[in-house]
C-alpha cells in the first residue's frame, strides 16, 4: 500500500483507514493526518516514503518512553492482572520457562480461586516448566493464597514468583478492590518487596483496552504491559493511545499457545508489522 | 452523548440561515467518531454513513425544524435495522437429537457460554449433553467438567487423544439412547488464519450433522472483528453469533460489524461468568449502547 508518488487526499484516506483499522484510535489518527498535512504544506514531506518513515519516527517516539529503574528485589514478585480471557495464566506459563531457561527457581501462585479449572490449568504450565506451585483449593480466598505464597517463595529462596489472578473486567468494583487487597497483602508478608505489576492486553481489543488500562493503573498502578495474541491479524495498535497517555511501557508479547510463544516488545519490528 | 452533540451542532449551523448538503455532512463526520470510537469497522462505517445520508437527504432533513433529531432517528433506525431481526433461539431438529458447536477466537468465552446455554436449557426440561472436544488447552476438558457438575449436566469426553470430529461422532452415539435431546460442543479456541485448525472444524461438520455453528466474539473486539467473521463464516460456514463479556463497558460495535458482514443473527449475549449470566439479544438496546 502507500505506493503513490504524492501525497494527495486519496493517500491520508489509506492512511486513516490503515491507522483505524489497526485500533491506533481517530485521536492519534487524525492527530497524525494533521501533522502530515502540515509537514508536506511545508513541503518537508514530498512522497509517500517520506510520510512512511515520519510516521514510523512518529510512533517510536510516542513507544520509547523513560521507565524507572526498579530495585531488583529477591524474590522478584510479579503481579498479572488482566481482563477475561485476554492470556494471563498462559502468559505466566510462558514467563516461567524463559526465567527457568536463564536458570533462575521460579514460582507461581495459584491467585485465580475462582474459574472452574483455573488451578488445574496453572498446574499443568508449573509441571511444564519445572516451576513450583502453591495453591489452596477452588473459592478460597485469593488474597491468603498470595500471602502463604509469597512467605513459602521466600523461604524457599524463590528468584521469581509469578501470581496468576482471576480475569476482571475493570468495571466491577469490587473485583478491583480485591486486587488492591492482593497487592496490600504482599506487602504485609514482606515490606521490602516491590511488585512489578504487569497488565495483559488482547491485541484484538478495540478502544475498551484504553479504558482498561487506565482502570487497572488507578487501582493497582501498572508497570508494565503484555500484548498477547500478536499471532492473529489484529494489530494491537491500541498500544499507542494505552503508552501515549499513560506512560506504561509494553514489555513482552505473546505470539502463540506454546511455552515459547514470548518475545521481548521491540517497537520497531512492531511499527513495521503495522504498515505491513 | 450524540444526541446533545448532535443538537449543538444543528444549533449552531440553523444560525447561519439554510441548511445545506454540506452541514449534513458536518455532521454525520460526528456520527462517524462515534461509531468508530465504538469499535465498528471502518469500511461498514463509511457504508453506514453513505446510507444515512441518502436516507437524510431524502427525508428532506434539511428543511426540519428538528434536523438534529431527524439525523439520531435515522441512525438508530438503521443500526436497529442492521443489528435487528426477531429474536433468533437455537433451532431445534424434531426427529433427532439437535446439535450445535461453538467456535472462535482463544479466550472469547466458548467454553463458560456452553454451559450457560445447558443451564438455559435444562431449565426449559431439555435433556442436555455437554461434549468436550478442546483436546489442546490445559484443563479444558476439566474446565467444561466442572461447569456441567455445577448444573448437573453431563459431560462426554475421550480425552485429548482422539480428533474432535471422531469425539462428536461418538457422542452422538451415545446421546440417542439416553433421550438427549440436545448436544453442546465445545471446541478449542484458534485463530481464522490457522489452516490445520480451521480445517479441523470443517471436519466436524463434514463427518457429522451440525445444526447450529455460533461464533463467540468478545464484546471487546476491535476492528479485526469483522476479519476473523468473515474467516470463519468462508470456511466453515455459521448460523448464528454470540457476543461475550457485555457486562463490561465496551461499546461493543463489533456486533455491527459482523452482523452487517456475515449477515449471521445474533443469537445470545453473555453478561457475566456466572452460568444463569445468559440473555437474548435485543437489537434496540445494543443500538443505543454502540451510540454511547
Ligand atoms: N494465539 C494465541 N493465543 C493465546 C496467546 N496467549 C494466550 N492465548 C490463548 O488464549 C486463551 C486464554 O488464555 P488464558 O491464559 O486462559 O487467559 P486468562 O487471561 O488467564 O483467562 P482467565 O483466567 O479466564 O481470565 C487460551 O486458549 C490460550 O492458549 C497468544 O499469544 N496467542
Ligand atoms: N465478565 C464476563 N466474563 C465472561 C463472560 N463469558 C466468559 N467469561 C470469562 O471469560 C474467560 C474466558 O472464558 P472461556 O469460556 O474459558 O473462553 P474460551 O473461549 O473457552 O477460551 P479458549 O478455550 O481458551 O479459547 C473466563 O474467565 C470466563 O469466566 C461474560 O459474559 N462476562
Ligand atoms: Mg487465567
Ligand atoms: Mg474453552
Amino acid at each position: 500500500i502507500l505506493n503513490f508518488g504524492e501525497i494527495d487526499a486519496d493517500t491520508l484516506e489509506e492512511l486513516e483507514e490503515l491507522f483505524i483499522q489497526s485500533d491506533i484510535g481517530t485521536n492519534i489518527t487524525f492527530d497524525l493526518i494533521e501533522k502530515i498535512e502540515k509537514q508536506s504544506i511545508l513541503g518537508k514531506l514530498k512522497n509517500s516514503d517520506e510520510v512512511i518513515s515520519f510516521l514510523k519516527k512518529e510512533f517510536i517516539k510516542t513507544l520509547e518512553i523513560e521507565t524507572r529503574e526498579k530495585k531488583s528485589t529477591k524474590p522478584s514478585v510479579t503481579l498479572v492482572v488482566g481482563v477475561n480471557g485476554v492470556g494471563k495464566t498462559t502468559t505466566i506459563g510462558k514467563l516461567a520457562h524463559h526465567l527457568k531457561k536463564g536458570g533462575s527457581k521460579v514460582m507461581m501462585i495459584a491467585g485465580d480461586t475462582f474459574r472452574a479449572a483455573a488451578i488445574e490449568q496453572l498446574e499443568i504450565w508449573a509441571k511444564r516448566t519445572d516451576s513450583v506451585i502453591v495453591k489452596h483449593n477452588e473459592g478460597a480466598d485469593s488474597a491468603s493464597v498470595v500471602f502463604d505464597g509469597i512467605n513459602s517463595g521466600i523461604s524457599k529462596n524463590m528468584d521469581f514468583i509469578l501470581i496468576d489472578t482471576a480475569g476482571r473486567l475493570h468495571n466491577k468494583v469490587n473485583l478491583m478492590k480485591e486486587l488492591e487487597k492482593i497487592k496490600n497483602v504482599i506487602k504485609k508478608a514482606n515490606d521490602n518487596i516491590e511488585i512489578e505489576t504487569l497488565l495483559v492486553i488482547d491485541s484484538t481489543s478495540g478502544q475498551n483496552g484504553l479504558i482498561q488500562a487506565r482502570s487497572f493503573k488507578q487501582v493497582v498502578d501498572i508497570d508494565g504491559i503484555i500484548l498477547t495474541k500478536l499471532d492473529g491479524t489484529a494489530k494491537g495498535g491500541i498500544i499507542f493511545p494505552i503508552v501515549s497517555e499513560l506512560k506504561v511501557p509494553v514489555v513482552f508479547i505473546g505470539v502463540g499457545e506454546g511455552v515459547d510463544d514470548l518475545r521481548f516488545f521491540d517497537s520497531e519490528d512492531f511499527i513495521s508489522a503495522l504498515f505491513d | 452523548n450524540l444526541t446533545e452533540k448532535l443538537g449543538d451542532i444543528f444549533d449552531k449551523l440553523k444560525g447561519k440561515g439554510k441548511l445545506t448538503e454540506k452541514d449534513l455532512d458536518i455532521t454525520l463526520r460526528e456520527v462517524k467518531l462515534v461509531l468508530l470510537g465504538a469499535d465498528v469497522n471502518f469500511k461498514v462505517v463509511k457504508d453506514f454513513i453513505k446510507n444515512v445520508k441518502e436516507k437524510s437527504l431524502g427525508s428532506e432533513i434539511l428543511k426540519s425544524l428538528s434536523p438534529g433529531h431527524q439525523v439520531i432517528k435515522i441512525v438508530n433506525e438503521e443500526l436497529v435495522d442492521i443489528l435487528g431481526g426477531e429474536n433468533e433461539k437455537i433451532i431445534f431438529n424434531s426427529n433427532r437429537v439437535t446439535k450445535i458447536m461453538l467456535v472462535g477466537l482463544q479466550g472469547s468465552g466458548k467454553t463458560t457460554t456452553c454451559a450457560k446455554i445447558a443451564y438455559n436449557y435444562k431449565a426449559q426440561n431439555k435433556k442436555i449433553l455437554l461434549v468436550a472436544a478442546d483436546i489442546y488447552r490445559p484443563a479444558a476438558i476439566k474446565q467444561l467438567k466442572v461447569l456441567g457438575d455445577s448444573i448437573g449436566v453431563e459431560v462426554f469426553s475421550m480425552g485429548d487423544k482422539e480428533e474432535p470430529w471422531k469425539i462428536l461422532k461418538a457422542a452422538e452415539e451415545y446421546a440417542v439412547p439416553k433421550g438427549i435431546d440436545l448436544i453442546i460442543l465445545d471446541t478449542a479456541g484458534r485463530l481464522h488464519i490457522d489452516e490445520n485448525l480451521m480445517e479441523e472444524l470443517s471436519l466436524i461438520k463434514q463427518n457429522n450433522i451440525v445444526d447450529e455453528t455460533l461464533l463467540v466474539v468478545d464484546a471487546m473486539t476491535g476492528q479485526d472483528a469483522v476479519n476473523v467473521a468473515d474467516k470463519f463464516n468462508e470456511k466453515i460456514g455459521l448460523s448464528g453469533l454470540i457476543l461475550t463479556k457485555l457486562d463490561g463497558d465496551a461499546r461493543g460495535g463489533a456486533a455491527l460489524s459482523i452482523k452487517k458482514v456475515t449477515g449471521k443473527p445474533i443469537k445470545y449475549i453473555g453478561v457475566g461468568e456466572k452460568i444463569n449470566q445468559l440473555e437474548s439479544f435485543y437489537p434496540d438496546r445494543m443500538a443505543s449502547r454502540i451510540l454511547g
